[in-house]
């Protein structure tokens, strides 16, 4: 580096043929120009992360405030469910108690709800479990759903065309609540609940078949949980073609019930013929004599 | 190094808003449907 120019000795008498001065001149500007503009872009920083942290804590009020809501609804709803139905409520606690944290029931990820900043570092693993959190609750309700969901049946009766009833006679009793005209059906559509409603759950939709008019098409939701009507009662299974209705209606502890008793009486009238045909043979009965009447000999003689 | 400071510092803070926000929109809706089961 040339000394000179910086002690400003002035060696050389025509400055005019120096244009390295210029460009050392020319390079401090370039720095200071460079370094304001840093301050400016830091001051623009400054600005924007001012705006972004008070709307950070914008934002924590308006959480605060809304969850300061939801859990007073969600205090009332539990009230008020549990003033409808006090059994099930009782039945229901532990899940309820499992749900008390409301945080865990949203899921956030803990300690943001109440205003707390998180570390960088953890960031990422708070991310997931707020994801994981937010699919275990899109889970949990498909599975509730599924319980719930009502098992549904479709059963063809045959009728008369000219019948415009829309009763299928399946044995339990129904009541009418609605009905309606569907779009791909000329015929309208019945809407009946099960005379046990509302502890029975299962409901009937009648309408006639699009396809063939002689037929009515009956859809079951649910299962009937009381007891399945009496043979006499039932007009389907005098109908000889419907009676597969009703199996198709008898579900789970009642078909086996009846199994079992259909089973029993078949021995029974099984276990009659064996004994009339035997009492009927002499042979039989004969020999029958001979072995009894030896067994209370041997037992005389001992 | 305090304008990288800086700028990290607002990459967090905006993570967090971008969080929040999400936050809040998701208890806004549970809100709400609660709101219409009670209605």
């Amino acid at each position: 580096m040339d000394c000179s120019s910086f002690l400003d000795l002035n060696t050389n008498p025509f400055p005019e043929m120096l244009p390295k001065k210029e460009a050392s001149v020319s390079a401090s500007t370039h720095f200071k120009r460079k370094w304001l503009e840093q301050d400016e872009s830091a001051s623009e920083l400054r600005e924007e992360l001012n705006r972004v942290n008070s709307e950070n804590k914008k934002l924590n009020e308006m959480l605060a405030t809304v969850h300061e809501n939801y859990c007073a609804l969600r205090h009332q709803l539990e009230k008020l469910q549990s003033r409808q139905s006090p059994e099930i409520s009782q039945t229901e606690q532990p899940i309820k108690k499992r749900k008390q944290d409301p945080d865990e029931f949203l899921g956030f990820p803990i300690g943001l709800s109440s205003g707390k900043t998180e570390n960088s570092s953890s960031n990422d693993d708070q991310q997931q479990q707020y994801e994981q959190k937010n699919q275990l609750i899109s889970c949990k309700r498909p599975v509730t759903d599924s319980f719930n969901k009502a098992k549904v049946s479709t059963v063809y009766v045959p009728t008369d065309t000219s019948d415009t009833s829309l009763t299928v006679k399946d044995g339990y009793q129904w009541r009418k609540y609605g009905q309606k005209v569907t779009r791909d059906n000329p015929s309208p559509r019945a809407y009946f609940r099960c005379s046990f409603a509302p502890s029975c759950p299962v409901k009937k939709k009648v309408q006639r078949s699009a396809e063939d008019p002689s037929l009515l098409v009956a859809t079951y939701e649910g299962t009937h949980n009381h007891l399945g009507p009496n043979a006499s009662e039932c007009d389907a299974t005098s109908q000889g073609g419907s009676s597969t209705v009703t199996l198709d209606l008898v579900h789970g502890s009642h078909r086996l019930a009846l199994e079992k008793n259909e089973r029993n009486t078949m021995q029974d009238v099984l276990v009659q013929q064996m004994a009339s045909s035997l009492t009927k043979d002499s042979k039989f009965t004969a020999a029958l004599a001979a072995a009894i009447s030896g067994r209370l000999m041997e037992q005389s003689r001992t | 190094p305090p304008t990288n400071a800086l700028v990290e510092e607002l990459n967090r803070v905006s993570a967090e808003n971008k969080k929040l926000s999400e936050m809040l929109t998701l208890m806004y809706n549970n809100y709400n449907i609660l709101k219409k089961q009670l209605v």
